[in-house]
Parts: C-alpha cells; structure tokens; sequence
C-alpha cells in the first residue's frame, strides 16, 4: 500500500525494493522510538509518509544540503546592520 | 506582542512549494522571505524565481546545497531583481544564470538583518511580527518522520541542516509554537507546514535567523 500511495515503481522482490523495504523496516522502529516521548494530545507525531522508504543518508544527502553561517547573537533592538 | 500571530492571516505568505529532489531550501527560504516582505509593503503577493537564486548566486552551490545568509549576500551585494517565477520557472537543477536587464520587473533585497536568537526567541517573535516571516536554519534531521503536531524533541540545536520560513507564533495553548513553512510539497507535514515548541532553540530554529528588508 506504500508503494500504491506514494507512486513507487520498484517490482517485489527486486533489488530495489529489497533495499527498500529494510529502510521502511528501519523507519518503522524510528517512529516507535521518536512517538515513545510524545505526551499530550499536541506532541508531534512521527510515522509513514513519503519518506519512509528512504535510508536516513539518502535524505539527508538529498533535502538537508543547508550550511549554516553563524549570525551574531541578538542584543538588542538597536543592532541592526 | 500578540499571544498568536500568523503572517498567512493577512495573505502575504505564498503556498507551500516542493523542492523535489534538490537541495535548494535555502533558496526557497530566502525567496519565501522576500515574496512575503514584498506584498507586505504593499505590493500583491508574487511567486518570485526560486530557480533564478538557485542557478545565479555563485557563492552557493545550486541543488548541491548553500546557505541563506549568504544567498541573502550575494543578494545585497549584487542588487540583482529576483523575477517573477513564471519567467523563471522551478526546475529542480541547477542550470545555467539567465540575466535580465535592471528595467525588467523583479524584487531587489536592499539589506537584511541577521542574528542568534537562542535564548531570546521572544525577542525573535518581535522581529517576526515587526519584520515580516523570517528565513532560519534547523536541524531537520528526525523531520524525515513527521506528521504533525508540536515538535518538542528529538531535535538538536548548532546542527542545522535545512532551511525553512517561520510565517507565525501561537503562544495561546499549553504548548506555545513557531509556524514554520517548509519547502517539501504539502503532502508532508502538516499541509507541508511544521510546528515547532517555542523556548529552548528545539530544533535550532534560533540559531540563525533572517528578515530580508526591500
């Protein structure tokens, strides 16, 4: 049903989805483990989406490619510029 | 300030956007700032060139990745016209800097300001309310799983990773929250925006913060 959802064009029991499935295997015990501290009908939730079937390298190397330059440390109203 | 403010209430915050498979958040995160700085000093709001960023701001490097503060730079530096999206559509790869004459319509950033609001983000609810949404930097790392609510965990801070726009606060319930607008379609998070607690940097969403100034 993943693959059905999210558009995925990989054949079972290829290679591909052998891989695939590991990552969604290893996604599934992160949510586990990411909703096991959530209390409170506000807390975050964390579970399948499109992600899912993504090691966490692949996504970071795909949609977390921001360096970050270091911004002086606010002191006041008065420091713009 | 207000307990609860939220730029999209006075309709200067563009739709979600998708950056696809490119690292360009920090495109869009900048790009989202200006369109919103813009209709807020009285223009219509205007989807501006992600794309133009992305191939033409040299001191960062296209979907491969970059840097907000230093896109925002170039962008001071060079006084370029960022275009309409339309004449400069969004195609996920960098590709080669189209130039457009200074007559050509487009939106030009004059200055912007920067800071480190960690331990202040009162002090950054101001300049969100003051300024306009502000382009910053989060360690987005277990934002690979969310579905929604109010992210108060599992996020560190000084280990950014991503860019987003933070459109809008809500102090009113338990748990008070930055609105953050991200850039990876609607289909993720909630309707592509996210929630983050507001005190104590989660996420690092103090670390670096932008307001663009036109």
């Amino acid at each position: 049903s993943f693959r059905e959802q999210f558009h995925r064009r990989y054949e079972v029991n290829s290679e591909e989805f052998t891989r695939r499935h590991l990552y969604f295997q290893n996604a599934t015990e992160r949510h586990a483990y990411l909703n096991s501290l959530s209390a409170g009908p506000q807390s975050a939730k964390y579970g399948i989406n499109r992600f899912s079937d993504l090691s966490q390298k692949e996504f970071r190397d795909l949609y977390l490619r921001a360096s970050a330059d270091r911004a002086p440390l606010f002191s006041g109203l008065k420091t713009e510029g | 300030l207000p307990a609860k403010f939220d730029w999209r209430d006075k309709a200067v915050v563009a739709p979600v956007q998708n950056q696809e498979a490119c690292g360009s958040c920090w495109a869009f995160s900048v790009v989202g700032a200006m369109q919103s700085t813009h209709a807020i000093g009285g223009s219509q709001l205007e989807q501006l060139s992600v794309q133009q960023v992305l191939d033409c701001s040299y001191k960062n490097e296209g979907c491969s990745g970059g840097s907000t503060l230093r896109a925002l730079s170039w962008l001071k530096q060079t006084r370029v016209k960022v275009v309409p999206r339309s004449e400069y559509p969004y195609k996920a790869k960098t590709g080669i800097c189209h130039f457009f004459s200074q007559s050509h319509d487009g939106v030009a950033v004059k200055n912007f300001i920067a800071h480190d609001f960690s331990g202040r983000e009162e002090a950054m609810m101001g300049q969100l309310v003051e300024r306009g949404p502000l382009a910053a930097i989060v360690d987005a790392v277990s934002w690979q799983d969310y579905l929604g609510g109010i992210i108060q965990h599992h996020c560190s801070s000084q280990w950014s990773n991503h860019a987003v726009l933070v459109v809008g606060y809500n102090t009113m319930g338990d748990v008070p929250y930055w609105i953050v607008q991200n850039s990876w379609g609607t289909t993720w998070g909630d309707e592509g925006y996210v929630y983050i607690k507001i005190g104590g940097n989660i996420c690092g969403i103090a670390d670096s913060v932008a307001a663009v100034l036109l």
